[in-house]
C-alpha cells in the first residue's frame, strides 16, 4: 500500500525532472531533486524508491528513464476514457483543459439535463442529457467519472455512474458523495482549501 | 498549531450541519455528525473540540451555536478581498463562483495580459493590466491573490503580487512556486488528484 501523501507528491518531482531535460541535464540522484525542490531529502528518496526503481550508487538515474518509470507508475502514459456530468462554468473548463489527456485522464463525453446546453459543443464534445450516460458508460466500457454538478445533484449523478459501470469518480461539487469501497472517489472540494486558506490567513495574520 | 487535516475537515462537517438545520433540527452530538457522514468518532469529536467549543454533556451542541462557532473560527463570516490573475477558461470558472463569499474570500479584481481580455467585464469585474497589480494591492490592502495563469508565469506573478503586499496565494497552476515563509501558498494542483486517481485505477481494477 502506498502513502497517499508520497502518491501526491510525485508530480511535483515529475515536472521538475521534465524541466532539467528541457535545460538538457541528463543523471540526477534524489539529492539534486531534493535541492532543486526545496524539499527534504530523505523523504524524496523515500518517495522514489517506493515507485520500486533502482538508481545507481552514487550517481542515481538517468534522467529520462526516471520519467518514463513515474509516467508508468502513474498510468499517466496510458489515459483513461473519462465523462463528465455538469457542462457548466467549472465542467467546460475541464473539458478545455487538454493537458489532462498526458496525465492519464481524456474526458470522451459530457452530459447535462439543461435543455440549453444538450446538444451544444463544449470544446468539440457534443453535450448528450443525462439519462444516455448508464448507456454510454456500459457500451465503452468508462471507468472514471467527473461530477462538476451543483452539490444537491452530486449523489444522484454518483449514483448513476456507478449504475452503469463506473469505478473512478472525481468530485468537484462540495457534497460528501457515499460510495461502496470498490469504487474509487477523489473529492476536490475547493472549500477544504479556502477553508485553511482563510483560517491561516486570519491567525497567522492577526487579520 | 492546528493541523491541517483537521481543519481540511471543518467544511465536510460544516456542510452537514447546515443540512441539518434545514431539516429542522435543533442540536447534535459528535456521534450524530460521525453516523451521518459515515466518518469516525472520535476523530470527529477531536476535530470539533480543537477549534474550542465546549458542548454540554451527553446532549452535545445547539446547531446554530455550532455553525455559528466554525464560521467564525474559519474566518468564512468575515470575507476578505481577493484579487485573480489570469482571466482564461479557469479563472472566469473562479469569478463567476458566488459561493466563495460566504466561505471567506471575495476576488474584487482580475488582472490578465491579453489585450484581447483587458479591458472586458468576466462576471461583473472589468479585466485590468497585470501591470497595475501591484499598486491595486497596496491601495487596497488586499491580502489574497489567486494564481490562473499558464504554469510557466506562475512565479513571475506570484513574486509581483508579493511585490504590492500579498500575504496568501492560492495557486491553481501546475507549479511550484517559490515563497518566503510569512506568505501562506495553497497550490491546488489538480495533477495531484490525478495522480491518485489514475494510480489507484490502474492497481486496484488491474486496468
Ligand atoms: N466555478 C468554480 O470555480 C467552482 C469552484 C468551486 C466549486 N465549484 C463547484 O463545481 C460545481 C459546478 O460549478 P459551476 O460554477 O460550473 O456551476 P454551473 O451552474 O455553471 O454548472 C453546473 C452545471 O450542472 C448542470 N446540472 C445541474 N443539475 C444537474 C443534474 N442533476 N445532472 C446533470 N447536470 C446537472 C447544470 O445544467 C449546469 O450546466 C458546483 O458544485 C460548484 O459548487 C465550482
Ligand atoms: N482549465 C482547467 O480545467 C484546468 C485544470 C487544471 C489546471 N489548470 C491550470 O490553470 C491555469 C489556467 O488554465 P486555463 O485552462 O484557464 O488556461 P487559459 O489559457 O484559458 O487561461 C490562462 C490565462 O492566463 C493569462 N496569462 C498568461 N500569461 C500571463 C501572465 N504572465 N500574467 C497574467 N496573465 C497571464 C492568459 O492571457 C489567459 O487569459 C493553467 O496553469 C492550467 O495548467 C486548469
Amino acid at each position: 500500500e502506498i502513502p497517499e501523501a508520497s502518491l501526491r507528491r510525485l508530480p511535483i518531482y515529475y515536472r521538475f525532472l521534465q524541466q532539467m531535460v528541457l535545460n538538457g541535464a541528463f543523471q540526477v540522484s534524489c539529492a539534486d531533486l531534493a535541492r532543486g525542490l526545496g524539499l527534504d531529502p530523505t523523504q524524496v528518496r523515500k518517495d522514489i524508491e517506493m515507485t520500486g526503481i533502482v538508481g545507481k550508487p552514487r550517481v542515481g538515474y538517468l534522467l529520462t528513464d526516471l520519467v518514463r518509470w513515474l509516467e508508468n507508475f502513474l498510468g499517466w502514459n496510458r489515459p483513461k476514457g473519462a465523462v463528465l456530468v455538469g457542462a457548466g462554468s467549472l465542467g467546460s473548463a475541464l473539458l478545455g483543459y487538454e493537458r489532462f489527456r498526458s496525465h492519464g485522464m481524456e474526458i470522451v463525453a459530457a452530459f447535462d439535463i439543461d435543455p440549453e446546453k444538450i446538444g451544444q459543443r463544449v470544446h468539440g464534445r457534443e453535450v448528450q442529457p443525462l439519462m444516455f450516460l448508464p448507456d454510454f458508460v456500459r457500451r465503452t466500457h468508462t471507468l472514471l467519472g467527473v461530477i462538476a454538478t451543483p452539490a444537491a445533484a452530486a449523489q444522484p449523478v454518483a449514483d448513476l455512474m456507478m449504475s452503469g459501470g463506473i469505478r473512478a469518480i472525481w468530485n468537484f461539487a462540495p457534497a460528501h458523495i457515499q460510495a461502496p469501497p470498490t469504487v474509487i472517489l477523489q473529492n476536490e472540494d475547493l472549500y477544504h482549501s479556502l477553508a485553511s486558506l482563510s483560517f491561516k490567513l486570519e491567525n497567522r495574520l492577526g487579520v
